[in-house]
């Protein structure tokens, strides 16, 4: 219904503004619905600048800052309605050490209302982790997963959980 | 709602029954390339009831069923069984489900010819009882709860129209 | 043939003139997000003729231009010279060149209402000069020498059609 | 011309089969003219086999097998025509440790025809670079080249280089 996705946009919209200026400290950014038409045929558009730069097509902003910027509106709408549970695939792959930081950061706040299943190869993110699980090919083909014991360091500057096999 | 366990057979690289627990909180899964951890997403997500063969990497939906090794024979069946605690009475109602359980299993399986079989807590059921379960929990189709490899930049590059379907989910 | 040098001024987001030295062998460039680096990868492709705004992530060529920051303002110009050693006589005499000269300086320049302005070692010289000097080397539009960030896995999902323009390329 | 695409086709293709198998240590791999009509209207299929596994479409393979089976086509075809040069941008991103030593070292036997610029994050990469820039925006928005004094390790295991801003 017309009101009901409004209400949502607009909830949307206001928490990807403030997750984009902490996710990027500063800066700034914003949802727009499309032109023309009817509120349920149009499109929403991004637009993200990040702090002291100028506002560009979201195509020009470098490979971390659209993956930094997709995740903050990711976020906003978890906001909205908490999945119970997300799936995230090697989000974390072109972001750097002080961006995966952050994004561990914010992340931290959504355990509350949801469980996360996150595939990583990254050392920081695997710190993070309340529960591991190592999958591998022994046989080539064939997967088998080993569950990897784990004490959770709660220092994340010296992310090195214990693992035993 | 949470997760407790996953439990796969003849899915993709997955030629063996392998379980999965989760806890609340964090779940990290790793690996090196090519063992299975995106295996394991694409299984989360067609259990839930994933329609598009393309959306987990394959032609058909007979691609997901795991194929042989130099040392093993394709199977014939691929078999995927979520198990899901905390779902409010509403909810398992509007599925078919007994209020009693306080833990639902769906399971699905699919075979060569492509076609699947559903199951709530082993009884057979169709595709839209298990819709059911998550109406408006933002677990759905067009959610953003499970992003695949390399998918989060589409977030930005999809067409402006394709992004409300997500928002109209979330509403 | 090899590279030297490569003098930024203008390009994205190098405001002031930058210059890069080359050695043989292997150059890393590192960094934070956001700082630059596939911006080098652009201007490089950029001074060796690449036409399309797409391909440097833009949707128009002035976008290539410094658009200014909170403190400074945008340039009118962008400005990219690439110094390159070795260049056979064939190669020098079909772009023009002098064959006395044992290194050439390209240089590019874009101004805002999209035109761009090609030299070679300070002579002005059309796009095609440019292209002349490489012709058959192996850089070139459709070659494979510039993989841009996230393109890898392209070769494998593009059309099979467009990959045999690569392979022509190296023919 | 015809001629000269064929022939330049059995190259790569040739090529291609052996980095395949070198670089998976084992599988199969191929180029396949497609069907039908003119050889010069054809378009090029690519069919890859990791060890052990069975053929799929290349659609099934992981993110860093496809990455891995894309790098040794690229360097079949850099085989027939070396490149004077070469810019690779953020090529390891979804590459484990392993794959990215393999890729580092069949990437040094192209060190003798072409010079390589590799835009990296990962450390091993790093290490095996002659030259090290560093690009820093110490002003938002406004980029800056600093060059890093570097001691190549030629140990590949420990590839800490001395880093010197
Ligand atoms: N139907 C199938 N039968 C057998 N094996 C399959 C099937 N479908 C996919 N596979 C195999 O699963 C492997 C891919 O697994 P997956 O994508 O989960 O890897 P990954 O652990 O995510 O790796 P990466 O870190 O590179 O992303 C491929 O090698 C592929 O051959
Ligand atoms: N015309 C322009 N004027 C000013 N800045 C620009 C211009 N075009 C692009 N930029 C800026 O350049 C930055 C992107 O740089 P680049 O893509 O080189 O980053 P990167 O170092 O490769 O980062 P990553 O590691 O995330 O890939 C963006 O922040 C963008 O705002
Ligand atoms: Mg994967
Ligand atoms: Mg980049």
């Amino acid at each position: 219904t017309r009101q009901m996705f409004l209400e949502t946009f607009e909830k949307v919209r206001d928490n990807f503004r403030q997750m984009f200026v902490e996710i990027f400290g500063g800066g700034k950014a914003d949802l727009i619905l499309t032109e023309g038409g009817d509120v349920l045929e149009c499109g929403i558009d991004i637009v993200a600048r990040p702090p002291g730069k100028q506002l560009q097509s979201i195509s020009l902003l470098s490979g971390g800052e659209q993956t930094m910027t997709a995740v903050a509106l990711l976020f906003s709408i978890y906001q909205v309605k908490p999945s119970p549970f997300c799936v995230l695939d090697e989000l974390d792959a072109p972001l750097d050490e002080s961006n995966i930081n952050r994004f561990i950061h914010v992340l931290q706040r959504f355990l509350v209302h949801s469980q996360f299943v996150i595939i990583t190869h990254n050392k920081r993110t695997i710190g993070m982790a309340d529960v591991l699980y190592g999958v591998t090919m022994q046989e080539h083909g064939v997967s088998k997963i080993v569950s990897v014991k784990f004490h959770k360091t709660h220092d994340a500057s010296n992310g090195n959980p214990l693992l035993e096999p | 709602m949470y997760l407790k366990n996953l439990t796969v057979l003849g899915f993709k690289s997955f030629a063996e029954k392998t379980s999965l627990n989760f806890q609340p909180g964090v779940t990290a899964i790793v690996g090196p390339n090519g063992c299975g951890k995106s295996n394991v997403s694409d299984a989360i997500r067609w259990v839930l009831g994933e329609q598009s063969a393309k959306a987990l990497r394959g032609g058909e939906m007979a691609d997901i069923i795991f194929n042989g090794t130099d040392s093993r024979k394709p199977l014939s069946m691929a078999e995927v069984s979520l198990t899901i605690g905390g779902i409010d009475g509403e909810h398992l109602t509007a599925a078919g489900v007994e209020i009693a359980y306080n833990e639902v299993t769906l399971t699905r399986r699919v075979f060569r010819d492509g076609s699947s079989e559903y199951f709530l807590n082993k009884t057979p059921c169709r595709l839209r009882d298990i819709q059911q379960l998550f109406m408006g929990t933002g677990v759905g189709r067009s959610s953003y709860s499970i992003m695949a490899q390399g998918n989060i930049t589409q977030i930005l590059s999809s067409k402006p129209e394709d992004r409300r379907v997500v928002f109209e989910e979330a509403a």
